[in-house]
């Protein structure tokens, strides 16, 4: 996964 | 969610009881940059606008909304219920030269660009940078409170354990966030010299003070 899909971190 | 990751979550939620706790029982914020904290609810402010669009978990979702909501209380804390103590003209750091270069950078360089991910982007930039007005209050006074240090080493540890935590999601899941790790790599070591002053005084004993 390169880059962010989704947030999933604070 | 691995051990590094949580430790971290934990850290960064101690950083902010700390701080909160500190300005409530002594009914005083001095030493404590609102400068600093203003830029910190920014920065939840323009992360956390997804707990509007999308849920992760009951974990995400509830420490997002005590991370703003401390954040907020914290500002209320400085600028309104106990603003006689603040120590204004030691907050002297001008934040415009923090928010617009990261405002542009959020602009240039992001995953996608969309409003959300622009406002993610400009958090995570901003995050990196937002205690430079309390470590420039620090250098101007000489001085911090040993609780106002206990502050900003649970807030330091916090994104250096985030680092682990990446590597981890590096090797186990592929996961990896360029835009992330360097903001993340920059805010650790924005800490370093504080962390080097914390190990060497405050934990034998001394109260942090910076040669005149």
């Amino acid at each position: 996964v390169i880059g962010r899909t989704h947030h999933d971190e604070l | 969610m691995n051990v590094f990751r949580l430790t971290g979550d934990l850290s960064h939620l101690a950083a902010i009881i700390i701080l909160l706790l500190k300005i409530w029982k002594s009914r005083s914020c001095a030493g404590i940059s609102g400068k600093s904290q203003i830029l910190f609810a920014l920065v939840f402010t323009t992360r956390y606008l997804d707990l509007l669009t999308s849920f992760i978990s009951l974990y995400n979702t509830s420490m997002k909304i005590i991370y703003v909501g401390c954040a907020y209380a914290t500002v209320y804390l400085i600028y309104a219920k106990f603003r006689a103590t603040y120590d204004g003209n030691h907050d002297t750091f001008r934040v415009e030269f923090l928010v617009v270069p990261v405002g542009g950078l959020a602009f240039l360089v992001n995953h996608d660009f969309s409003p959300l991910e622009i406002l993610w982007t400009f958090s995570i930039y901003l995050e990196s940078v937002a205690i430079l007005p309390q470590l420039f209050m620090i250098s101007k006074t000489g001085e911090a409170e040993t609780i106002t240090t206990h502050y900003l080493f649970c807030l330091g540890v916090y994104r250096a354990l985030y680092l682990f935590n990446w590597i981890w999601r590096f090797y186990f899941e592929g996961f990896f966030d360029m835009i992330a790790i360097v903001a993340g790599v920059v805010q650790t070591i924005l800490y370093c010299d504080f962390f080097y002053l914390y190990i060497t005084k405050v934990l034998k004993g001394k109260k942090l003070s910076l040669p005149a």
